[in-house]
């Protein structure tokens, strides 16, 4: 199955190439390459409709979080994300306000502790590949727990 | 590291990169080989963390993250070719792709049974991180990290919840999502504003959302149990994703329209689970008919 709107045509057939598979050590009796499995998506059981509980025991253990979301994207929308971290019922500790990448506003974010919610502008559901450069720099300090 | 898994060449490289790379497999549950792919950062990878990357679904791959997302290089539409991604993710980190659970992309179940959920899924990518570990013990002192998109919403905080609380040495300091599933009662409930304040429905069908899916405490579009909102509801969800709109970016154009399978539908069906089943079915043919008369 492949998603819809999305081209992934040149990534399958480079990766079902014969030289590919035996470069990346995927056995010959495996069957071809696909994005997204049908096996898998067909018989799978959804058991969480909201990781709300999950979220507050992993932030109370002190480990960092941050939720970012393109905010043009309508299978998982920005505002969902961003109800769901307000909802969590943690202080707010720094106001909605904007992220600059390249002297330009890249987007919004906000902190409640140890958790930040944030918006891509203009990107969709893939920030990486639709904001490559806003995305890097969001990773960044993510991991270095910088200012953005 | 593992030597056996390393890769030293890959087909369609036409540059020589400054990292280095394994694939291979990682061992789950009983039978399970997940298919894991091991950049190392291209700054220090000893002491830059190890971030392990999840695509969504359920059952989708994570390797669209690296050759299409942040991965150090993308395949060109040749499809044999290959081109450096310059805003790669390993520029800062050692990123870890797995693709997981077993039947997604080139990992497998020796019984070939795929039906599994949320917890085993969880257990399955802990084990599989443990034997990660165990390939590469010289990365079991840098700071870990998992981050995810789109179904990862659920991956993600789950699989942290054990990497935090287990019994394995992982110096684990955090997990982000991106664009992720997190509550489906909020994205159901949002997106009817979010369409509505993208001008994708006009007045007359925002009217009726409210008139019927609202009352003084108000709305609920997730589950209500008024038929005539539930209409309303889907024809809203109808604009959004059977209308011609890109559903993953709104102003982008949507590309292989034709060609998408309607099982990836039912892979996705985790969205607006409480209506899907009507999705298709009601008798409702505004967007396409309208578009074409808007166009």
């Amino acid at each position: 199955g492949v998603p819809p709107c999305i081209n992934s045509t040149a990534q399958t057939n480079w990766l079902n190439r014969g030289d590919v598979r035996k470069a990346l050590h995927i056995p010959a009796t495996l069957p071809p390459w696909d994005i997204c499995s049908d096996a898998v998506g067909e018989e799978y059981h959804v058991l969480y409709s909201t990781v709300k509980d999950v979220y507050l025991k992993l932030l109370s253990l002190g480990l960092r979080a941050l939720v970012y979301n393109g905010d043009t994207d309508m299978a998982c929308n920005f505002l969902g994300d961003q109800w769901f971290v307000e909802d969590l019922g943690i202080k707010e500790t720094s106001k909605y306000k904007i992220w600059i990448y390249d002297d330009q506003v890249s987007g919004f974010y906000e902190q409640f502790g140890n958790i930040t919610f944030l918006t891509v502008k203009g990107a969709g559901h893939m920030v990486p590949q639709w904001a490559p450069g806003p995305a890097l720099q969001m990773f960044q300090t993510f991991l270095t727990n910088g200012s953005y | 590291q593992y030597a056996p898994d390393e890769v030293t060449d890959l087909p369609g490289m036409t540059f020589k990169p400054n990292y280095r790379q394994w694939s291979g497999y990682l061992k789950a549950g009983q039978g399970k080989f997940l298919h894991y792919w091991f950049v190392t950062s291209q700054h220090d990878p000893m002491k830059d963390p190890v971030v392990l990357w999840l695509n969504g679904g359920p059952g989708c791959s994570s390797l669209d993250g690296f050759l299409s997302e942040n991965g150090p290089f993308h395949v060109n539409n040749d499809g044999a070719t290959l081109y450096e991604n310059v805003f790669s993710w390993n520029k800062y980190a050692n990123m870890l792709y797995l693709e997981s659970p077993a039947g997604v992309g080139y990992s497998y179940s020796d019984d070939q049974k795929y039906e599994t959920d949320d917890d085993k899924v969880a257990a399955d990518n802990y084990q599989a991180l443990q034997s990660f570990f165990v390939k590469f013990p010289n990365f079991t002192r840098n700071e870990f990290f998992i981050f995810g998109e789109s179904y990862g919403g659920i991956y993600v905080p789950t699989l942290s919840l054990r990497v935090a609380t287990g019994q394995a040495k992982i110096n684990f300091k955090g997990f982000s999502v991106g664009n992720g599933l997190s509550s489906f009662a909020l994205n159901d409930e949002s997106l009817i504003y979010f369409g509505y304040y993208h001008g994708l429905f006009g007045e007359d069908l925002w009217r009726d959302l409210n008139n019927n899916c609202c009352n003084k405490e108000g709305c609920n579009f997730y589950n209500s149990s008024s038929d005539s909102c539930k209409t309303q509801v889907n024809i809203a969800f109808n604009i959004v994703y059977q209308s011609g709109l890109n559903e993953y970016s709104l102003y982008l154009d949507c590309e292989g329209r034709r060609g998408f399978s309607k099982a990836y539908e039912k892979s996705m069906s985790h969205l607006f689970r409480n209506y899907r089943k009507t999705l298709h079915t009601n008798q409702f043919s505004g967007p396409r008919s309208s578009s074409v008369s808007l166009s």
